[in-house]
């Protein structure tokens, strides 16, 4: 899984 | 999550809120750029749309709509309810000159060429030039009330905190997204004229001006 799969930031 | 990024997430929603709150206890909106406040609209209904689709935390979750709701809010205020005190003369950036060139960008250069990630790459490249009709609407006008300073001074820390954050992510989890990073420098950069004027004048107690 690539790190920009999830933004988690707001 | 770490503490910088909390910080500026709770930076962010103090700006939010003290805009509200300006706006609703003066029943006015002058000196208020109601077109920064469609781009921010622009920004989070853009951004938030996974919403729908993946769910990170209860936090996450909230901040989102909240963010959200008191940005429509905010519109409402302006472009409705307060609208006579709205000083659309002074508003005259041309924020589709933004718009325009931004979505072209997002299309061109984001991490996968996908819809919502293009949306996303969209609102972040967008958020980090929304405030600019705000600064221009103040240039233009040569003042800014003091509460607006402070609106200004925790939204443009918020994305200072947010670099802090980037580094602090960088080093413990190898983790960094360029994208965000550069967009974030800019727009912690487009502050840094109205930080040194905040610190120098308003935290002194007296009123905002800027030279001409």
């Amino acid at each position: 899984c690539s790190e920009y799969d999830s933004h988690d930031e707001l | 999550m770490n503490i910088f990024r909390l910080a500026g997430d709770i930076s962010h929603l103090l700006a939010i809120f003290i805009l509200l709150i300006k706006i609703w206890r003066s029943r006015s909106c002058a000196g208020i750029s109601g077109k920064s406040q469609v781009l921010f609209g622009m920004v989070f209904l853009t951004r938030y749309l996974d919403l729908f689709t993946s769910f990170i935390s209860v936090y996450n979750t909230v901040m989102k709509v909240i963010f959200i709701l008191a940005t429509l809010v905010t519109i409402y205020l302006v472009f409705f309810k307060f609208r006579a005190t709205y000083d659309s003369n002074n508003d005259t950036f041309r924020a589709e000159l933004l718009v325009i060139p931004i979505a072209g960008l997002a299309v061109l250069v984001n991490h996968e060429f996908s819809l919502f990630e293009i949306l996303w790459t969209f609102s972040i490249y967008l958020e980090s030039v929304s405030i600019m009709p705000q600064l221009y609407m103040i240039s233009k006008t040569g003042e800014a009330e003091t509460i607006t300073s402070h609106y200004l001074f925790a939204l443009g820390l918020y994305r200072g905190l947010y670099i802090v954050n980037w580094v602090w992510r960088y080093y413990t989890e190898q983790f960094y997204d360029w994208i965000a990073i550069v967009a974030g420098v800019v727009q912690t950069l487009l502050y840094c004229d109205f930080f040194y004027l905040y610190i120098t004048k308003v935290i002194k107690g007296k009123e905002m001006s800027l030279p001409a």
